[in-house]
């Protein structure tokens, strides 16, 4: 029996929103340490894997590990109908076979339910070995998402190169090209303004800005985004 | 499809 309440259903949708384009059908594991999600997109290119931890939810109860697999896109559909405020419950009974979802107003004027069907997804664990990277650069997400955005008008593959003090990514394509240098700036007032990059080596990597621009998608998750390279490795973002 | 199942390899030895 899983039943776990979340007090504002905007981070639920932002969650969805930004893996709904990666994932078709998941499974959401579900144990006492709160909700997981590890997930190949379909084309097998990119793992999304996501932990909300049981800390987050205010009641969470979860009797037993059970896998509720689930079609994203549906789920991104209901998740529409709750609004940002709105406290949102989620509960799949013992042999569920659907995952209710309830989004109730902030002044309870207002409850709407739903159901959606529970589906069979092949469980294969997943998950993003512990790497020490060459290069760990980190700043602002809505910089990234930026970056990402404006250099996809030159080129569908980016260049991002880590160097001691600064981080190029680099853009060129038929009709031209583009690069933008971001540079350590320690010492800011906000945390999340702040950009660092850690090098053990110099690394220079291209990767398909289709996926980065879906993973950018998460920036609105968190004020800061972290991005670990090394040769012959997945970038980890 | 190299590519592909080096990444199934890579995720799935965790």
């Amino acid at each position: 029996m899983l039943e776990a309440r979340l007090p504002s259903a905007v981070t639920l949708k932002k969650i969805i929103d930004a893996v709904k384009e990666l994932v078709q059908d998941a499974n959401f594991d579900c144990n006492d340490s709160g909700i997981a999600l590890q997930a190949m997109d379909s084309s097998h290119v990119a793992l999304v894997a996501l932990l909300m931890r049981a800390e987050g939810f205010d009641p969470y109860r979860c009797d037993r590990n059970i896998a509720l697999g689930i079609n994203f896109a549906t789920l991104a559909k209901v998740m529409k109908c709750a609004g940002n405020d709105d406290n949102l419950t989620i509960k799949a009974g013992e042999d569920a076979d659907v995952l209710s979802l309830m989004f109730e107003s902030t002044n309870s004027d207002r409850i709407s339910e739903f159901d959606i069907k529970l589906m069979d997804v092949d469980a294969d664990h997943l998950g993003i070995p512990e790497t020490d990277y060459s290069a760990t650069i980190k700043m602002p997400s809505a910089e990234f998402q930026r970056i990402c955005r404006d250099l996809s008008v030159m080129s569908e593959t980016v260049t991002i190169e880590a160097v001691k003090d600064a981080v190029k990514f680099i853009a060129s394509g038929d009709t031209g090209s583009g690069s933008i240098t971001v540079k350590p700036n320690q010492a800011v007032d906000k945390k999340d303004m702040e950009v660092t990059v850690t090098l053990q080596e110099p690394v220079k990597l291209a990767f398909s800005l289709k996926y980065l621009n879906h993973f950018a998608k998460a920036s609105t998750l968190a004020g800061s985004v972290t991005l670990s390279l090394s040769d012959d490795v997945p970038l980890m973002i | 499809q190299l590519l592909q199942c080096f990444l199934r390899g890579y995720f799935s030895s965790v």
